[in-house]
């Protein structure tokens, strides 16, 4: 059986809305070690992949691996009769039919319980290989999404280019072209404000604007964002949040 | 520009 106590419901609620609008069915893999999701959109064009590790949680107890199937958007309307401070226990059994959620206030003087019916999902997980990115940018997850969503307006791509000179997010579209350099920064009194570029070799690559800006529903999770990029493979963009992370994969755009 | 590739190009399906 699983049972796993989570002190903060906003973690989960967050994480939801994260994720629910790329991806509408998907197992949660339930093994010792933590919570787990990997799930593609429809067209295969991106890819969540959660962890939400065991230490996390407390208690956490699973005896045995379970795969529980849910629909993110049945989740998601459970979890917004959760408060964001209260605390979450999930329970399944080993072979269960339903997932059973509890939300404590923290003062324990209100209990809500709910059931969650559980389906059957066929999933391919994606082998994912294991890679030295060229670039590795880390920055204000506010800021990556602040950049998403100006350059949006301009077009549906924007092409980054990460060099020694900086990290260059250009966009050009009917109306015109726009871009956004950022150069490396470093903020002691806030880590999370910094911008880190480690770089092996330039990279540029050229994505659709509508998948950057879906992952950015991810911002409330954490401070700062990592984007792992090599020429001609997928980009890796990675919030890292107390107890785990979320990490979305997406398939550049080629040329010709 | 460009043509949008799938993850299944890069990554290794089941």
């Amino acid at each position: 059986m699983l049972e796993a106590r989570l002190a903060q419901a906003a973690v989960l609620k967050k994480t939801l809305d994260a994720i629910k609008e790329l991806v509408t069915d998907a197992n949660f893999d339930c093994s010792d070690g933590g919570i787990s999701l990997q799930a593609m959109d429809n067209s295969h064009v991106a890819l969540v992949s959660l962890l939400l590790r065991a230490d996390g949680f407390e208690p956490y107890r699973c005896d045995r691996n379970l795969a529980l199937g849910i629909n993110l958007n049945s989740l998601s309307k459970v979890l917004r009769s959760a408060q964001n401070e209260d605390i979450i226990t999930l329970k399944a059994a080993d072979d269960p039919d339903n997932l059973s959620l509890t939300f404590e206030s923290q003062n324990q003087d209100r209990i809500s319980e709910y059931e969650m019916k559980l389906m059957d999902i066929d999933q391919e997980h994606l082998g994912i290989p294991e890679t030295a990115y060229a670039a590795v940018i880390t920055m204000p997850a506010a800021e990556f999404q602040r950049i998403c969503r100006d350059l949006s307006g301009i077009s549906e791509s924007v092409t980054i280019d990460a060099s020694k000179d900086g990290v260059k997010f250009a966009s050009a579209g009917d109306i015109g072209n726009g871009s956004v350099t950022l150069k490396q920064t470093h903020n002691p009194e806030e880590p999370a404000l910094s911008t880190s570029i480690e770089l092996s070799e330039s990279v540029t690559l050229t994505f659709s604007l509508k998948y950057l800006v879906n992952f950015t529903k991810a911002t409330p999770l954490a401070g700062a964002v990592t984007l792992q990029m090599s020429n001609d493979v997928p980009l890796l963009v990675e919030y890292k949040m107390e107890g785990g992370y979320l990490r979305y994969y997406l398939a550049p755009k080629i040329q010709d | 520009p460009g043509k949008q590739a799938t993850l299944g190009s890069f990554f290794a399906m089941p």
